[in-house]
């Protein structure tokens, strides 16, 4: 997955 | 999922429970900004675009349900509900929420990490979620006896914020190319705003007396 635009906080 | 970012996270639940507990068993929004509470809402509408597309885990997908779900019922209460929002305190709620939307709007336009809709409506809740409890601090200012549930609700958001700085520190030193710019700076100007506050939060919980901001 691209590292820059994952959003894994809420 | 680190211990700082999960306490964080229970912070700002527990946050949203002491306002729905306040607005659901003592029908009163009394001292809470209504402004902040549409903030929050638009926060939550434009961060979590992704929440059918982007499955991350079930506990992110619960979680955001939970905020959408919690902001908006908040925002119906306070306008809607006949016997809450007589309570709300409209004449020192006066906070001009709208000059807040447009310039992080702007700023989410021109400083993002990738030009496409849904990236900037992402950095656009970032920017705007660190402003939107200015107009629930001024309101604090103008209450003179602030209840204890609308004290703790706000000490609550502002320690799910320095948890969430934390929880960036370990990430940072933990995850290979953990890299967030934009968060950062603006989760740390969020958790700066409440700074004062803190300060006369601590003070009244020493001395024991009741919460007040002086103006």
């Amino acid at each position: 997955a691209d590292i820059i635009t994952e959003h894994d906080e809420l | 999922m680190n211990i700082f970012r999960l306490a964080g996270d229970m912070t700002h639940l527990f946050s949203v429970l002491v306002l729905l507990l306040k607005i659901h068993t003592i029908k009163s929004c009394a001292g809470v900004s209504l402004k902040t509470q549409e903030l929050y809402a638009l926060v939550f509408a434009a961060r979590y675009l992704d929440i059918f597309t982007n499955y991350i885990s079930l506990y992110n997908t619960v979680m955001k349900l939970i905020f959408l779900g919690s902001s908006f019922s908040i925002v119906w209460y306070m306008r809607y509900h006949k016997i809450v929002r007589r309570s709300y305190d409209k004449d020192q709620d006066t906070f001009r929420h709208y000059f807040l939307i447009l310039p992080c709007l702007l700023l989410a336009l021109l400083i993002n990490e990738k030009f496409t809709f849904k990236e900037v409506m992402w950095t656009f809740s970032l920017y705007l979620e660190a402003v939107a409890i200015l107009p629930q601090l001024v309101l604090l200012q103008r209450t003179r006896n602030i209840d204890n549930l609308t004290g703790q609700y706000v000490f609550l958001l502002g320690a799910y914020r320095a948890l969430y700085i934390l929880n960036w520190v370990y990430r940072y030193f933990t995850e290979p190319h953990f890299v967030h710019w934009i968060t950062w700076v603006s989760g740390l100007v969020q958790t700066l705003l409440y700074a004062d506050f803190f300060y006369y939060y601590f003070q009244s919980w020493k001395n024991n007396q009741k919460l007040h901001l002086p103006a």
